[in-house]
This record gives C-alpha cells, sequence and structure tokens, in this order.
C-alpha cells in the first residue's frame, strides 16, 4: 500500500502531510514497498542563485514545489484523485506490463507576480498563473 | 542545509546546467532572453518604486495601495508596466509665450497579447515658488498631434488638475485612450505636453511651479504606468 509508512524526515518538518522538505536519494526507489506516495514536494526556485538580482526586483524566487511518489491502489485517502485515475490503477493492475499506473501530478496552482526590468529599464509587473503547486494528486 | 529555503539545486550546478535552467525559467516567464537593464543601479527611481508598492500590494504583503482607483485596476490586470520618459523638452517661450514641458515614452516594448485597460503619466509636484504662494494653479495635460517648424504643435486636451501652489504631491492624469492610440499606431506617438497656468490663464514656468523634471530627485521623476489585460494565453514554443 502506498504511503503506509511515512519516513521520518528530519529538518523542517511540516504539519502538512503533504509535504516534504527532502529531495528523493537514489535508494528511495528500489522497492515498492519503499516508495512514497503521491506527495507534494518542496522546491524553490532562486532567481538571485540564478544571477538575476539585477533586472528582478521582486521576488527573490518563490517556492513553487513539484509533485512526486507513487499512484497505486488504493489511492491514498487524502491525495486527490481523478475518477481516472482509479481506472487507470485497476487497468494497471490487471496488465502490469502494458498500462502504466496514473501519474502523481499537481491539482491546484497558483499564481505569482515577478517584478522585472526589461531591456530599456521600463518596468513589468506580470501575473503568472499556474506556477506554485498547492497540490497534488493522481492523474 | 543550511538553507532556510531548500533550493532545488541540491548540488553545485555545472555551468551549462546552470544556463540550461536559466534558458527553461526565462522560458517559463516568456522571455526571449535575460533582460539587461541599461541603468541597474535604478531600482530607487519613482517608477521602481511605485511598482514595488503595487508588487506588494498584490502580493498582499505589504502596505495598502493609497487609492481605491489602482487597487480597481490592478485586481483586474494580468500586467502593469512603467516606461521611463525618454525626452524632456521645457520650452520657456512657444510661440504663444506659452510654458510648457513635452514628455515622450516608447510603448513599443508590449508584450505581445496585451491590451491596455488603463494608462496613467504621473508627475511630482513640489512647492512652488514663493511668488505663487496662496494662488491655485492649474496642470494641464495635452497629447502632440502634430508638430511644426514654425508654429506651435497641434495639442488634444488629455486632462487637467487644480492645485494649490504650495501643495507637492504626486499629480496623476488619466491618458488611457490616449495610450491604445499609440499601441496602435506608434507613428504617431508624439508625446505628451504640460502646462501650467493659474486660474486666469496666465503661463506659469514649469520650473517656478515646483514641477519636477528630469533634473529632480530620482525618486520624483515622471513616468507612464498602464495596466494590462491578456487577450490570449500564454503559449511557450514548441521544442
Amino acid at each position: 500500500a502506498a504511503g503506509g509508512k511515512k519516513k521520518n524526515h528530519n529538518r523542517n518538518k511540516s504539519n502538512n502531510q503533504q509535504e516534504s522538505s527532502k529531495a528523493p536519494r537514489a535508494g528511495d526507489y528500489n522497492t515498492s514497498e519503499q516508495k512514497q506516495a503521491c506527495k507534494k514536494h518542496e522546491l524553490y526556485v532562486s532567481f538571485r542563485d540564478l544571477g538575476w538580482q539585477d533586472w528582478i526586483i521582486a521576488p527573490e524566487g518563490y517556492a513553487a514545489f513539484y509533485c512526486d511518489g507513487e499512484c497505486s491502489f488504493p489511492l491514498n485517502a487524502h491525495m486527490n484523485a481523478t475518477n481516472h485515475a482509479i481506472v487507470q490503477t485497476l487497468v494497471h493492475l490487471m496488465f502490469p506490463d502494458n498500462v502504466p499506473k496514473p501519474c502523481c501530478a499537481p491539482t491546484k496552482l497558483n499564481a505569482i507576480s515577478v517584478l522585472y526590468f526589461d531591456d530599456s529599464s521600463n518596468v513589468i509587473l506580470k501575473k503568472y498563473r499556474n506556477m506554485v503547486v498547492r497540490s497534488c494528486g493522481c492523474h | 542545509d543550511n538553507h532556510v529555503h531548500s533550493s532545488f539545486i541540491y548540488r553545485r550546478l555545472r555551468n551549462h546546467e546552470r544556463r540550461e535552467i536559466q534558458r527553461e525559467i526565462l522560458s517559463i516567464l516568456g522571455l526571449p532572453h535575460r533582460p539587461r537593464p541599461f541603468s541597474p543601479g535604478k531600482q530607487a527611481s519613482s517608477a521602481p518604486l511605485f511598482m514595488l508598492d503595487l508588487y506588494n500590494a498584490m502580493s498582499a504583503q505589504g502596505p495598502a495601495l493609497t487609492t481605491a482607483h489602482d487597487t480597481n485596476f490592478l485586481n483586474d490586470a494580468d500586467m502593469v508596466m512603467s516606461f521611463v520618459n525618454l525626452v524632456e523638452k521645457d520650452k520657456d517661450f512657444s510661440h504663444q509665450r506659452r510654458h510648457y514641458k513635452e514628455f515622450r515614452f516608447d510603448l513599443t516594448q508590449i508584450p505581445d497579447g496585451e491590451a491596455v485597460t488603463a494608462a496613467e503619466f504621473r508627475i511630482y509636484k513640489d512647492r512652488s515658488h514663493a511668488r505663487y504662494d496662496n494662488i491655485t494653479l492649474k496642470v494641464t495635460i495635452y497629447q502632440v498631434i502634430k508638430e511644426y517648424q514654425n508654429k506651435d504643435a497641434e495639442t488634444f486636451l488629455l486632462d487637467s488638475k487644480k492645485v494649490q501652489a504650495s501643495d507637492g504631491g504626486w499629480l496623476v492624469f488619466d491618458i488611457t485612450a490616449t495610450s491604445n492610440h499609440w499601441v496602435m499606431n506608434p507613428q504617431q506617438n508624439l508625446g505628451l505636453q504640460l502646462c501650467v497656468e493659474t486660474i486666469d490663464g496666465r503661463s506659469i514656468n514649469i520650473k517656478s511651479a515646483g514641477i519636477v523634471g528630469r533634473n529632480g530627485p530620482q525618486s520624483k521623476q515622471p513616468f507612464l504606468v498602464a495596466f494590462f489585460k491578456a487577450s490570449g494565453v500564454l503559449l511557450r514554443s514548441v521544442r
């Protein structure tokens, strides 16, 4: 069963069960039992690390998050899953070699605003939709 | 591990990986290349400061906007853009012995698929010269329609404000229709003219009236701000 065992990641613990602050390690996907359920992982896109402070005024970066994990039957109780994901899981169980499992992907996305200079030193404040993962689910 | 935000870069990137990531993020932001502003130290100028206020209001992190007017535009906008003033001419004595100042803004840099919903010309007025104390001044903004060699330009009245000579602060003029016209017909963008008069119609020297121009402090430079609504969905090119 997916998500039965929750790994005890140390620092930056979040109350949100979906969140994990650590990137997966190489050994995480060795066996089916060890795979984690589809969930939201932290991913910070740093404009500062990219060396863009001279043209991006704000923000310094943004928490984009990403979705990762296994969508296995039964789909985790706290996880959103489309009706089709359930069917996809059943078909996968019948034909595991031919039909893949559903995908772990964002179900809700938020916008961010970015403030930056253009080549002419005009300033642009633009809203970018669907940039931040609010929740993940199986599709 | 000491990072407050755990970055997606868990290991040190090689140069080509860093360039690839930069390219992909630029693609997400809909930019063909990394902008190279010609004066990167100008973040303390009036337009970036004003835009930062809007950003904070939009992100609901900072102080609210000064006017409900701006809030309405902002809620509706997909993009806000400020434009730097490219030309500023002081015409102390026109053919009609009228004082005025000219400003120009290049609106051809607007990204594709954006339609102007509102545009404002913002200019700062300091306290006027002492000889105008206790009088009301009328600040008027015109669109330049046609220019001539030997006579005054043909202009179209856009907006005017009455202010006390002793007052200081930003003056905001609605130039939405003109901006839309300039976006559609860039060759007809001949700029704006600003005049200051007493209530009885006597033209006043712009500097004496307290209007801050190019020689004033960076934080009080005039600029144009336009609010846009995206007319289409941003699609990244297929690679």
